[in-house]
C-alpha cells in the first residue's frame, strides 16, 4: 500500500474497500496456500484425471472393508425414535422414569440400540455414583421388578448418556420402557435434573424397520 | 468476535471467500471448493484495547510487518485488531504426479477477531 499511497488496512482509523483490494487478497491467498504446501507454484497436471477415476481412488482410500460395511448397514432402513421421560413415583433417592413408543414408531420393529440421555448438575469437583435399573413385569406378577442394573460414575455437570442392554431394547419394541434412577443420597438425587423443559431425560432408540414394514412380492 | 457489517468501524472479522474455480485452481484442488481467507480490520480504541488476542498467527505476522513499515505514519495509539480464534484448512489435491494428497494446514481460517 505504500506505493499506492492508500491507507494500511490494519492501521488505526483505516477504512478498507474490499472490492478495490480483491486482486491483492486473491494473490495473498494463493501465496499463502502454496507456501504452506511447500510448493513454489501450483501443480500442472500432465494428464487430467477423470471424475470416475477420482471416485475410484477415493473409494480405495476409504478401503474395501468400509465399503462392505456400508453395504451391509443400510441406514435408509433405520431411523431413531426419541421419547421424553414421564417422571412417576419417586422416593428420597429413587425416581421412576417411563418412556412410551407408539406402535407405529417402534412397535414390531427391530430395536438396535437404546440410549438414555440425562442431565446432571454437580457442584464443582464433586463426583457421584448412580444406578439405572430396567424394570419389567414378570409373568403372574402385577409389580414391576428390575431385571438389570447399570452403575454409573458421574464426575462432571452436563448431559450424560448410557447405552442400555437387550431388556431395554425388548421393552421399547413392546412400546413401553420403565427405568428407575437410584442415587446414593437425597442430596445427590437433587443434582440429576428430571423435570424442566430443556433438561428432561429422554431415550433415543435406533430402530430398523421390521418385516411388517416391507412389502414382499410373491 | 464481531463480524464486519456495513459501516462498522470497530475491530471485526471481515469475511473473504476465495473460490478456487474463480482463480482457476479447481482442476488441481479436489476439495474444498474454496478457502475462507477472513481477516481482521477496524479500530481498536483504548477502551477496547486488551480484549483477548493471540499473536502467533499468519495475519499477525503480516500486520507486524505492515506496522513496522508504516510506523512513522501511524497516528493514534491503542492495540491492533488481530485474530483470536482460527481453524485449519483441510485440502485434498493432486500433486505434480497426479497423486491425491490430503493436508491439514493449521491456522488458515480466521474465526474471530479481537483487540490485542
Amino acid at each position: 500500500n505504500l506505493q499506492t499511497g492508500s491507507s494500511c488496512p490494519a492501521c488505526w482509523g483505516a477504512t478498507f474497500d474490499l472490492e478495490s483490494q480483491r486482486e491483492l487478497l486473491l494473490d495473498l491467498a494463493k501465496k499463502s496456500i502454496l507456501e504452506k504446501l511447500h510448493l513454489s507454484q501450483r501443480p500442472t497436471l500432465s494428464q487430467p484425471v477423470s471424475r470416475a477415476a477420482l471416485k475410484t481412488a477415493l473409494q480405495r482410500l476409504r478401503g474395501p472393508h468400509r465399503q462392505k460395511t456400508l453395504l451391509e448397514h443400510d441406514p435408509t432402513q433405520e431411523y431413531e425414535v426419541i421419547s421424553f421421560a414421564e417422571t412417576g413415583l419417586s422416593s428420597i433417592n429413587q425416581t421412576r422414569l417411563d418412556f412410551h413408543f407408539s406402535d407405529r414408531a417402534a412397535g414390531g420393529t427391530d430395536v438396535r440400540q437404546v440410549r438414555l440421555m440425562f442431565f446432571v448438575q454437580l457442584p464443582s469437583n464433586a463426583t457421584q455414583t448412580l444406578n439405572v435399573r430396567v424394570l419389567v413385569l414378570r409373568p403372574y406378577d402385577t409389580n414391576l421388578t428390575w431385571t438389570s442394573q447399570y452403575p454409573l460414575q458421574v464426575d462432571a455437570s452436563g448431559w450424560h448418556q448410557l447405552v442400555l442392554g437387550p431388556e431395554a431394547r425388548a421393552a421399547c419394541s413392546q412400546g413401553h420402557l420403565s427405568l428407575e434412577l437410584v442415587t446414593e443420597s437425597q442430596a445427590a438425587h437433587g443434582s440429576v435434573i428430571l423435570g424442566g423443559f430443556s433438561h428432561r431425560p429422554f431415550v433415543a432408540a435406533r430402530v430398523r424397520a421390521g418385516d411388517k414394514h416391507r412389502v414382499h412380492r410373491r | 468476535g464481531i463480524d464486519c457489517q456495513e459501516g462498522s468501524r470497530m475491530c471485526c472479522r471481515q469475511e473473504f471467500f476465495v473460490d478456487f474455480r474463480e482463480i482457476g485452481w479447481h482442476d488441481w484442488i479436489i476439495q474444498p471448493e474454496g478457502y475462507a481467507m477472513n481477516f481482521c480490520t477496524g479500530q481498536c480504541p483504548l477502551h477496547v484495547a486488551g480484549m483477548p488476542g493471540i499473536s502467533a498467527s499468519f495475519h499477525t505476522a503480516v500486520l507486524n510487518l505492515l506496522k513496522a513499515n508504516t510506523a512513522v505514519g501511524a497516528s493514534g495509539g491503542g492495540s491492533c485488531c488481530v485474530p483470536t480464534a482460527r481453524r485449519p484448512l483441510s485440502l485434498l489435491y493432486y500433486d505434480r504426479d497426479s497423486n491425491i494428497v490430503k493436508t491439514d494446514i493449521p491456522d488458515m481460517a480466521v474465526e474471530a477477531c479481537g483487540c490485542s
